[in-house]
């Protein structure tokens, strides 16, 4: 799965997802990826987040929303929020995977709880930053 | 008074990718399509464009590369194709676009853009989707354009490991894809 999340010079969040899906995957399964809410969301009023990960979880637990929904409701930050959303509801259920989420304010995180997760970043006044592992 | 500041991230899926398990030459062309990935978005922001339009270049070059469960380099279904999903959503207005099984879209993310911008609807699939993308003049390509041998070596060691578990001799040295569990 490969994902985006952008904020523009005019304040405008994005989000996009992309993926083969599960591998080995049976007739019509059909993953989080494509589910607005669950592996994709942005809301100007709150952040946008592209997730990769079981895809099952992330339906169930509309992970994607879940995220932004605690930054427009608690006022959480999304460090905070997207803490929350995987490493305790996500975990919570048994599932695994990650988010990268970018705040209107151009706050951001990405949080997973697999082993890695191929992720980057670029922001203004800053290089471009990759990683891989935890 | 500067608005907030330009940015983009990207990723390119998680799973099992323990330290040791690429050589440095993988993790350095990884690393190096994540940045082109990065830098190409981030010229559409600093152009002044858009972010819907930054998040689908983003893609498109992810989606265009082996490396990536996405586009070309997807995994393989339990019957051997490679079926794809997308979506993208903009902040702005709340409007959203999704497709869900396409396997002739050389690039799904431009078919959800598609379906967010020219259709009355939020997603499309399979057959459907394809047909959209006909009309929409989005290219499509052979399914063949989305194997890679990677992924097909992993796909056929999986369905041996699957062969030799129900025969009641599990194959424990079986290759596993790394991403088997993971989209």
């Amino acid at each position: 799965t490969v994902g985006a999340v952008a904020l523009d010079a005019e304040g405008n969040l994005a989000a996009g997802t992309s993926t083969g899906g599960m591998s080995m995957k049976r007739y019509g399964r059909v993953g989080d990826s494509p589910i607005i809410g669950a592996g994709t969301f942005a809301d100007n009023r709150s952040c946008a987040v592209s997730s990769t990960g079981h895809g099952e979880y992330f339906i169930r637990l509309a992970i994607a929303r879940d995220v932004c929904a605690q930054v427009e409701y608690a006022g959480k930050s999304v460090a905070e929020a997207a803490r929350d959303v995987i490493h305790g509801r996500l975990q919570g259920l048994g599932g695994d995977g990650g988010v990268i989420v970018l705040g209107k304010d151009g706050g951001y995180t990405m949080e997973f709880n697999s082993k890695g997760m191929f992720r980057g970043v670029k922001q203004a006044g800053g290089p471009a930053q990759t990683a891989i592992y935890d | 008074m500067a608005g907030p500041p330009l940015t983009i991230l990207v990723h390119g899926g998680a799973g099992a990718m323990e330290k040791g398990r690429y050589t440095p030459e993988e993790e350095a062309a990884y690393k190096a399509k994540l940045t082109e990935a990065l830098e190409a978005g981030y010229a559409v922001l600093e152009r002044g464009g858009s972010a819907l339009d930054a998040v689908e270049t983003a893609i498109v070059i992810l989606e265009d590369s082996p490396l990536f469960n996405a586009g070309k380099g997807a995994v393989f279904t339990r019957d051997g194709r490679n079926e794809l999903d997308a979506s993208i959503m903009d902040g702005a207005t709340l409007n959203a676009g999704a497709v869900a099984g396409v396997t002739r879209v050389r690039n799904p993310i431009r078919l959800a853009r598609a379906v967010m911008e020219k259709s009355a609807h939020v997603m499309f699939a399979r057959e459907g989707a394809e047909k959209f993308a006909e009309e929409q003049g989005l290219e499509l390509v052979s399914p063949a354009y989305f194997r890679t041998e990677a992924r097909w070596k992993a796909y056929r060691d999986a369905l041996e490991k699957e062969k030799k578990g129900k025969e009641g001799k599990p194959d424990k040295g079986a290759a596993a894809d790394a991403d088997y569990k993971y989209g």
